[in-house]
């Protein structure tokens, strides 16, 4: 059976769908066979850059490894309990379907909290917590107090975590759960007070609610500045891609690295 | 009758919560009397940093100008056609009720699609749209050929924003609509092929789905920093908010400045 990866953050922009883009890309690297799973398939950023990546290969006649590719709307039925029955069974279906055919199942999830999403975070083997470096972002997971950056009470995404733990655990009658990763995104190069006050609050963080606190990536346009033809750096190997690998090219190369084997996602990313 | 400024994106984490409360200070430090709803109480950052604000004058005992700060919730009534209608009005009224009695009415709203978010939309008389420089949050709100950079065709965003329109000339039976601003936002301080990438493509959107491109905010700690103590650097004047100012921050003052006349909210900030 694959393992399942859900990268989530109910925060708006804090990283996900770049953060699903590169993991899929640097397990596709090494050989791995990968299914995608987009649950915020009304913005639909991962289904996007799938769709630019297979419009790609056609433009520029190349072959690049692709992912088995699913987008699952929230069903529309107007009685919350049916529609919530038709979102558990359409998650369910399509993460046992594809785990079984492939070596690892990554899910994306939308910015906002709904049902959809939940369902989707009770199936993760690993949890990936995305984070912008900053105060706004952290807000959405504990609420912090301004001169200690001890946790005052958990926030909302926080509390969403301890229940579908709860809820995986009743659904599966074990005590297996999942492994939860918060990484650092978009961090600045220079070293700020921001900084280090977030260094602080997030290591008292991980103690009290229980996450695993990764470095991530850096701010780097190359992270972003591939999406139009469905690329990440990791596929700047393969012919045909040509683009100049610079020195921040390089160290992309080596945070994503760093971030798959922090993951326990062993991946012979080149 | 106050103006109007409603602040969207339903791309996540373009920066829209980040200006809303900076256009506010802005304001607020210009004498002006300014009232701030927030849209998106579900993640509640602009509640939030009002909170904070609130707090830190009470921690270090000194006076701050304040929003009149609302948050409404969307109903949560089952029938869809009563819960739409109680959203309606709920905003109609804080909107007209806070308009009649400050210079400014401020709304932030969240980064999905829903109906609140759409009926604070149609009450603007400036709507003004962060993003942040790269092709995946500019996919929201249109389709980008990436050869040319030409629109292929509107996204979600863009399509939002038509239907709202129409519909505020429906309600209000006049031809007046909304000045539609697109900020960029959390832009890079070296040039980049990325960014001459994103001007052109901006340039071509603005002519074709008509809104006034203006330059907004670089990647600043200094616009984040401050939020756990509910300040911007608007505050930093003000006796007891006491923090160097540096180089950066001047910068910002000016990309402050600039927004506010750009959007035609001449403000005294200083
Ligand atoms: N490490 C990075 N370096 C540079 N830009 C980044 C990085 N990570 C993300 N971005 C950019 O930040 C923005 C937000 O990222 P992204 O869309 O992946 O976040 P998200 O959490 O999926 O957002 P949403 O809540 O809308 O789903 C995008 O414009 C993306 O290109
Ligand atoms: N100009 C800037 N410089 C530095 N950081 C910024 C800037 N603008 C926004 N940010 C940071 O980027 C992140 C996203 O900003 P913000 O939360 O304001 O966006 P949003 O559009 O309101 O998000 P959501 O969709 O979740 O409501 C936050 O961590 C914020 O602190
Ligand atoms: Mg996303
Ligand atoms: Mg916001």
């Amino acid at each position: 059976r694959g393992q399942i990866v859900v990268v989530g953050n109910q925060k708006g922009g804090s990283g996900k769908s770049t953060t699903t883009m590169h993991i899929i890309a640097a397990l596709l690297s090494s050989g791995a066979k990968v299914a995608s799973i987009d649950l915020d398939a009304r913005q639909g950023t991962l289904s996007r850059y799938v769709e630019n990546r297979q419009a790609f290969m056609q433009r520029k006649g190349v072959k690049l490894p692709m992912p088995t590719h699913r987008s699952i709307e929230p069903s529309t039925v107007a009685s919350t309990d049916v529609a919530r029955a038709h979102d558990q069974h359409a998650v369910e279906r399509a993460v046992q379907d594809l785990a079984m055919r492939h070596d690892y199942v990554v899910i994306d999830t939308p910015g906002t909290d709904n049902f959809l999403s939940r369902v989707g975070h009770s199936f993760a083997d690993t949890l990936i917590t995305p984070l912008n470096d900053s105060f706004v972002d952290l807000d959405v997971l504990a609420t912090i107090d301004p001169e200690t950056y001890a946790m005052t009470r958990p926030s909302k995404y926080a509390e969403m975590i301890f229940q579908v733990k709860m809820q995986k655990a009743r659904r599966d009658r074990s005590n297996r759960t999942f492994e939860w990763i918060v990484m650092r995104n978009r961090t600045g190069q220079l070293d700020s007070r921001n900084q280090r006050a977030m260094d602080e609050a997030l290591e008292k963080l991980s103690q009290r609610i229980g996450f695993k606190l990764v470095p991530g990536f850096s701010e780097r346009v190359i992270f972003r500045e591939l999406f139009l033809d469905g690329l990440t750096l990791l596929d700047l190997k393969t012919k045909g891609t040509d683009v100049k690998m610079s020195m921040s090219h390089l160290a992309a190369r080596q945070e994503v690295r760093d971030l798959m084997s922090e993951i326990g996602l062993e991946s012979a990313a080149t």
